[in-house]
């Protein structure tokens, strides 16, 4: 019954960069990520919540080695003055379930985060869509993490 | 050099779930979605945002037809008395970019997010993987959005 579910893949080659207290208007992502991309650095998963008084974060995950580079970038790009402020986590592990009609089938996405949490592990970030879920936990984490959704959902012992 | 993208998709079939002031700790993700899967609600976009002083939200999309009875849900399962709180949004419009390895392709979220920026659009949320970019804006602006989109990845005059 865990058919749908095709693969499990581990990534720990990327960082997180976090933009808090953004002004909530039409416009402002299409001018962060103008700029991240104009300075060559290629963005995976993206993650914006919904806003709180007018303001909210935007998450976004890059090749660990683009780090630097990126922050240089949109440090430029942001207004300190207006409370705009960066965060970021080299340590981490993005780790998805990929496969087809996600959605349709409820048990995934429970059946993904509880087998991180019989394992103690914390979700950091999530991104979903039907054919993907993604969740960002710490990188030390990552291979139990693959051991243990590969048995989950793979019936493999990874 | 526009042809990664092979599907522009608009849906205005879903409502969105904000549970707002989380504790960040694991088993808290698998414990909700277990509440609304058990519920018999399914699940599509599923967004959470790095925490803050070891608090964050979760937000999903769900079917708008089970907006009553997934609030119904949740509320039993959260903690007010923890400051938990909940809110939602039956005005949305999902509108996602389809393709094959968009996160080589460093255009495509920039554009996506300029073309709607470019209509007077606000993105409410994001959500994005390497097959599909989706965000989710206001429900009123979905005719322009699907329109603006399918010129700037489709070439085609919606
Ligand atoms: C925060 C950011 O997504 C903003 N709402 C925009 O549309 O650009
Ligand atoms: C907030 C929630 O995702 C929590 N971090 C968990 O792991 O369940």
């Amino acid at each position: 019954e865990d058919i749908v579910v095709s693969d499990v893949i581990v990534d720990t080659t990327q960082a997180r960069v976090t933009i808090k207290n953004l002004v909530d208007k039409a416009g402002i992502a299409a001018n962060l990520f103008s700029t991240v991309a104009e300075g060559g650095v290629m963005v995976d998963m993206i993650v914006q919540n919904v806003s709180q008084k007018g303001r909210t974060n935007i998450t976004f995950t890059i090749p660990a080695n683009d780090l630097e580079k990126c922050l240089a970038l949109v440090k430029n790009a942001i207004d300190t003055s207006d409370d705009v402020s960066l965060t970021h986590d080299a340590e981490i592990a993005k780790i998805s379930v990929a496969g087809i009609g996600l959605r349709s089938h409820t048990g995934v996405g429970e059946k993904m985060f509880r087998t991180l949490s019989d394992h103690g592990i914390n979700i950091l970030l999530v991104g979903t869509s039907e054919m993907r879920m993604s969740a960002v936990i710490n990188k030390s984490q990552a291979d139990a993490a693959e051991k243990a959704l590969c048995e989950m959902f793979l019936e493999i012992e990874a």
